[in-house]
C-alpha cells in the first residue's frame, strides 16, 4: 500500500528528508 | 437401472402453445437486456490500455481484485488455532521485520488472525508527533517527493504521471489517443447520495463558497447551539490557522508565492498500517476511485508506469493554512481494503464496484459546521488499510 500526499506550500517550503529513507508516522518530512 | 431403462413407457405430450411464446419471449427479452448492458459499457466504460513489459501484462491477466477479495476473507474471517497464534505471528513478524515491542496489545494469543494482526495499533508513546508543518502521515519507506510540474508527478525516477488522472477533474472524462500512454485515462463522474452528506460536483471549488463570505459567521452559527466556550475559542483559533485568503482556487491553480508539491510513502508488508494526519488540515471531500489491485511495491512502480493512476484510491481533498492539501491512500493486491475512521459509508474492493477508471464523490462539508469540513489535527488517527 501507498500513502501520497499532493498539497500546496510556499515556494521556500523544503523536504527533510531523501527518497529510499526509512520513515516513522509523525517524523518531520517537511517545513516552510 | 437396466430394468426401468427397457421397461418404463415413454409418453409424449404437446407443450401448451403459451408456454412456447413465453420462452421465446424471455429469450428474446434476455438477449436485448444484454445487447443494452454490452453498449452502455461500451460508451461509459474505457479499459485503460496497460503500458509495460510482459510481466506486466501476464499480472494483468489475472483477476487481482477477485485474489485481493480471496485473501482478505482467508485472513479476516477464519481465526487461527490458539496454539498456532504465536509462532505464526512471530514467523510473519521476523519475515517482514515487524517490531512487536511497539504494538499496544502484546498478547499475540488475543490477535484472532492475520487480519487483526495486520491492523494491530501501537503504544500511545512510540510514536512521538514532531513540531513540523508536515510530519509522516504513516510509517513506511519515502518513494519519492518533490514538485508537481506541469501538472505532472514524478512516480520513479524520469517517469511522471498526471495530476488530473490522479485526483480528476472538473471534465470527468479523458480522451485516450491512439499509442498514448495511460496517464490519460478515463474519468467518469458519479455523483452518490449518501446519508447526510452533500454531494459537490465538479473538482474546482471556490474557497468563499466552502467558508463563507465571513468567517466569523460560522462561529456565530455555533454560538447560537449553544457551545461551550472554552472549546470555540480553541476551535476558533484552530480555524483562523487554516482559514487561507478569500480567493478562488482549483488543484492546477495555485496562488501566488506558492506551488504545489507531492509525496509517496510506500508501507510494506511488516509496517503499521494505520495512518494519520500529517498537518492540521480540514478535509472537504473525498473521491473513491475504482481501479485495479497491482501491488504497489518499488519493483511495480518501475514496471509499470502509471499503477498509481490504475489502482483503486481514495484521494482525500481539503484545506490547510497554505492553500490546497490532499492525502490519497492507494491500494493493492495485498491490502485493497481503505478504511477511513470518519467515514462509515465507504466500501472500497467489492464485487460490485463501479467500472474502472470512474469515481464517486462523498462532501463533508456538514461533518462540521465550523470548519466545513472534517478538520484534523497532526497526528489524529485517519484509517487504515485492512487485508483484501
Amino acid at each position: 500500500s501507498t500513502v501520497v500526499l499532493v498539497f500546496e506550500a510556499p515556494i521556500d517550503f523544503k523536504f527533510c528528508m531523501k527518497p529510499g529513507q526509512k520513515i516513522k508516522y509523525g517524523q518531520k518530512i517537511g517545513e516552510v | 437401472f437396466n430394468e426401468a431403462w427397457k421397461k418404463t413407457k415413454v409418453t409424449w405430450y404437446p407443450i401448451p402453445v403459451g408456454l412456447g411464446i413465453a420462452f421465446i419471449a424471455f429469450q428474446h427479452m434476455l438477449r436485448v437486456y444484454v445487447r443494452e448492458k454490452r453498449k452502455e459499457q461500451d460508451t461509459t466504460e474505457f479499459r485503460p490500455i496497460i503500458v509495460g513489459p510482459w510481466q506486466v501484462h501476464v499480472i494483468d491477466a489475472l483477476p487481482l481484485r477477485a485474489l485481493s477479495r480471496l485473501w482478505g476473507r482467508i485472513n479476516n474471517d477464519y481465526n487461527l488455532p490458539v496454539w498456532l497464534r504465536e509462532p505464526f505471528y512471530k514467523s510473519y513478524s521476523w519475515l517482514f521485520d515487524c517490531n512487536l515491542e511497539e504494538i499496544e496489545n502484546t498478547d499475540l494469543k488475543s490477535y484472532p488472525n492475520l487480519g487483526s494482526f495486520f491492523y494491530r495499533a501501537l503504544k500511545p508513546d512510540v510514536r512521538p508527533i514532531e513540531n513540523a508543518t508536515l510530519v509522516s502521515p504513516a510509517d513506511g519507506k519515502v518513494l519519492s517527493f518533490g514538485l508537481v510540474n506541469n501538472g505532472k508527478l514524478e512516480q520513479v525516477k524520469g517517469i511522471t504521471y498526471s495530476l488530473d488522472a490522479f485526483l480528476g477533474r472538473k471534465e470527468g472524462k479523458y480522451v485516450i489517443e491512439p499509442g498514448k500512454q495511460i496517464v490519460d485515462v478515463v474519468t467518469s463522474t458519479h455523483i452518490v447520495d449518501e446519508k447526510e452528506f452533500a454531494n459537490v460536483n465538479g473538482i474546482t471549488y471556490s474557497l468563499d463558497a466552502l467558508l463563507g463570505d465571513d468567517p466569523v459567521d460560522a462561529t456565530k452559527q455555533v454560538s447560537s447551539v449553544g457551545e461551550d466556550a472554552s472549546v470555540q475559542s480553541e476551535e476558533n483559533n484552530y480555524k483562523k490557522e487554516l482559514d487561507v485568503a478569500k480567493s478562488v482556487v482549483n488543484l492546477h491553480g495555485v496562488r501566488e508565492g506558492n506551488t504545489l508539491y507531492f509525496c509517496v510513502i510506500y508501507l510494506s508488508p511488516g509496517d503499521y498500517h494505520r495512518f494519520h494526519s500529517p498537518t492540521n488540515w480540514v478535509v472537504e471531500m473525498r473521491r473513491h476511485f475504482a481501479g485495479e489491485l497491482f501491488s504497489v511495491s518499488p519493483y511495480m512502480l518501475k514496471m509499470l508506469p502509471d499503477l498509481l493512476v490504475l489502482n483503486e484510491r481514495v484521494a482525500l481533498l481539503g484545506r490547510w493554512r497554505y492553500g490546497f492539501f490532499s492525502m490519497i491512500p492507494v491500494g493493492a493486491t495485498n491490502v485493497g481494503s481503505i478504511r477511513i475512521n470518519f467515514d462509515k459509508a465507504l466500501r472500497t474492493n467489492r464485487r460490485e464496484d463501479l467500472p474502472v477508471g470512474t469515481y464517486t464523490e462523498v462532501s463533508y462539508k456538514k461533518a462540521s459546521k465550523l470548519f466545513d469540513g472534517q478538520p484534523l489535527r497532526a497526528g489524529d488517527e485517519m484509517g487504515g488499510f485492512c487485508l483484501g
